[in-house]
């Protein structure tokens, strides 16, 4: 859209209004499509990506803002949906992986949390569901996909940062991304969840240390990736099964969406390594989002020629 | 969070680990790397933000215990006013 800046962060109805306007302005390519409503009522809405074929294609999840306060998550989802634009026309690669491969991206995941965090309480983290009368809120959405949950790196005291709400998919949040991805689980080639901060490709899986069947696969494809992404910017990000290089935790959407048969499923966590953790200076959104964009797609790139 | 910093901390040895869950626990703090305080080990190194009204004690329970700090940052209000947009400023608006 005309005179949006990528290099700002911006509130949710900028958002919103942003995909409205990047689907009416590249409709041969984009269609917005609704998921679901957010726990306060507001709409989910998910932008596809997709050249016009008569031919069965694979999908490219990507989702970002699942939590509130890791800012540079959904301006990098924008970023990227802004790249794959201006470019599909003359890149040869974008061009190349569009045949085969449909991109579906959640800029926010977290729609009432990342409101909050603006209005009221800018690191907050998790959703906000009120848990024991109203007393308390707010559920780690990244605690609470099915599969593992609540076994590990979780706490059930929903004042905690890492609440894993009452049940598996109990928040309609990840029930509505659930819902989505389980129907459509077999045409899932890879599910990225973008998350900050720390520098790393994670891998499945976090709740336990035993590798994934694909951990090789896994492997391979990220450390592509970490190396094409240290050549834009010189970062240097780390590699591995989330148990093992990071810590455990259970209830994530990366492990849910291995564990489902989708074959390749990685959390990255964007700049920085803690000098500015969650509060990432705007100065910093391009080239976290230019070397971040070079990994994502040399992920679909391996993944496309797979 | 006028006055809050974050701090880096080291733990070295399993003691400093103890000592710094205690803190965690009767200061609340924030720790965001890594989340939980039972996820604290040694030779690994801590973020914490810690609440302006707990720096005094927490850093001298740290000075107590032998175990090396470090300010990330030295107000995190003054961090995150930077890095809001600023009123009237040019980016787009609906």
């Amino acid at each position: 859209p005309e005179g949006y800046s990528y290099n700002v962060y911006h509130p949710m109805e900028e958002i919103y209004h942003w995909m409205y306007q990047i689907k009416e302005s590249n409709s041969e390519l984009v269609t917005q499509h609704y998921l679901g409503m957010t726990y306060e009522n507001r709409p989910m809405y998910y932008l596809k990506i997709s050249q016009p074929s008569n031919k069965a294609k694979k999908i490219i999840w990507m989702d970002c803002g699942i939590h509130a306060r890791e800012w540079i998550s959904p301006a990098f989802c924008q970023w990227f949906v802004k790249e794959i634009l201006q470019n599909y026309k003359t890149d040869p690669k974008i061009k190349s992986f569009l045949q085969n491969l449909d991109v579906y991206i959640l800029p926010v995941l977290n729609i009432d949390g990342y409101i909050y965090s603006w209005t009221t309480e800018r690191l907050w983290r998790k959703s906000r569901s009120a848990h024991v009368n109203g007393t308390c809120f707010g559920t780690d959405l990244n605690r609470n996909f099915n599969g593992s949950w609540g076994s590990i790196g979780v706490s059930h005291n929903c004042s905690s940062l890492i609440f894993c709400g009452t049940g598996p998919e109990s928040e309609p949040e990840t029930k509505a991304v659930a819902r989505f991805i389980e129907k459509r689980k077999s045409d899932v080639l890879c599910f990225l969840t973008i998350h900050s901060y720390g520098q790393y490709i994670l891998t499945p899986y976090g709740y336990k240390t035993d590798l994934a069947s694909n951990h090789q696969d896994l492997v391979e494809a990220a450390e592509k990736a970490a190396v094409a992404l240290k050549e834009k910017h010189g970062t240097n990000f780390t590699v591995g099964p989330t148990s093992l290089v990071l810590y455990k935790n259970s209830g994530s959407s990366r492990d849910w969406a291995h564990m489902i048969g989708i074959p390749f499923s990685y959390t990255f966590e964007l700049r920085d390594k803690g000098a500015y953790g969650f509060i990432l200076p705007p100065d910093q959104i391009q080239p976290t989002c230019e070397e971040t964009t070079t990994a994502v797609m040399t992920i679909i790139e391996y993944v496309n020629q797979k | 969070y006028d006055g809050d910093q974050v701090l880096r901390v080291l733990p070295q040895t399993s003691e400093h680990v103890k000592q710094l869950q205690q803190l965690c626990d009767t200061l609340l703090l924030d720790l965001w790397k890594p989340l939980l305080p039972e996820d604290i080990q040694a030779g690994e190194e801590l973020h914490i933000r810690v609440p302006a009204s707990s720096l005094q004690e927490l850093k001298g329970g740290l000075n107590q215990h032998l175990i090396s700090y470090a300010v990330l940052i030295r107000d995190v209000q003054e961090q995150l006013d930077s890095s809001m947009p600023r009123e009237g400023s040019s980016h787009w608006r609906v």
